[in-house]
């Protein structure tokens, strides 16, 4: 498998090492993809790499890599974000994969070979959903908004209604929201917000967990929010050119 | 305060 650029991997990594620390990516003729649960079941994440991402990609074999987030990040920061990443794993060798990073203008080439690790995973079998609110935004602003509502407090309540989208999180000694309404003067598709909801809803998140959640804005200039009531929220995030996604699942908090 | 639901009250282990 072969990646035009190793930042897609380094970006990746960042948005998920806070939530996980080892896990499988499973690797078929589709591309790669993992499933994981953070330690505290608190948030599902899953991220997919189609073969659409790759420069070249070739997959004889379903294989699952069993792979250690620390150590991937340790050979990761060896290369440059433009460089060029080529991931081999052997099936006769399913031992260790090995990672090469090109960097073309230099003439400079690295090689390093990565321990694949025995990982009990457990895989969630999301349900199709019919959800009830669907936002979607620059994933810049939101951002944004979490990191700074998270300041406030720890609770961060997310309502939907024809008001527009409300995000209020309350602390001890302060209490802040910030609405967001339907952008209509906005030309830009990325730099749009977009509500659709049946029903007015409400629900409560952990600040914390959404704030590792919005690292992923790095992958993608938008970021849409499907909630429905009494269920985790889903935060997706899609990468450019169909090269994949990245999608958060976090359990809400209820009284 | 409210309290926290885990992932695993909402989906199942496949």
């Amino acid at each position: 498998a072969r990646l035009p650029r190793s930042a897609v991997l380094k970006k990746i990594l960042d948005s998920v090492k806070d939530l996980v620390k080892e896990t499988n990516w499973d690797c078929n003729e589709e591309g790669m993809s993992m499933q994981a649960l953070d330690t505290g079941r608190i948030v599902l994440v899953e991220v997919m790499l189609r073969e659409a991402a790759f420069e070249s990609y070739a997959c004889e074999v379903p294989m699952t890599l069993g792979i250690d987030m620390e150590p991937f990040g340790k050979v990761l920061r060896c290369a440059g974000g433009d460089e060029k990443v080529t991931i081999k794993a052997s099936r006769n060798d399913q031992d260790h994969i090995e990672l090469v990073f090109e960097n073309e203008e230099k003439e400079r080439m690295s090689a390093f070979e990565l321990k694949l690790m025995d990982i009990d995973g457990e895989h969630m079998a999301v349900p199709d959903a019919e959800w009830g609110a669907e936002i979607s935004m620059p994933s810049s602003e939101f951002k944004k908004i979490v990191m700074d509502l998270a300041e406030i407090g720890s609770d961060l309540t997310i309502a939907v209604s024809k008001l527009g989208v409300t995000f209020t999180a309350q602390g001890n000694n302060c209490k802040g929201s910030m609405v967001l309404q339907p952008s209509t003067a906005v030309d830009k598709k990325s730099e749009q917000v977009a509500i659709s909801f049946t029903e007015p809803l409400e629900m409560t998140f952990a600040a914390p967990y959404m704030k590792m959640i919005t690292k992923a804005a790095a992958l993608s200039s938008t970021v849409t929010l499907s909630l429905d009531e009494a269920c985790p929220i889903c935060v997706r995030y899609e990468m450019e050119d169909n090269a994949g996604h990245i999608k958060y699942y976090l359990a809400p908090k209820e009284d | 305060m409210a309290s926290q639901k885990r992932i695993t009250a909402f989906f199942k282990r496949k």
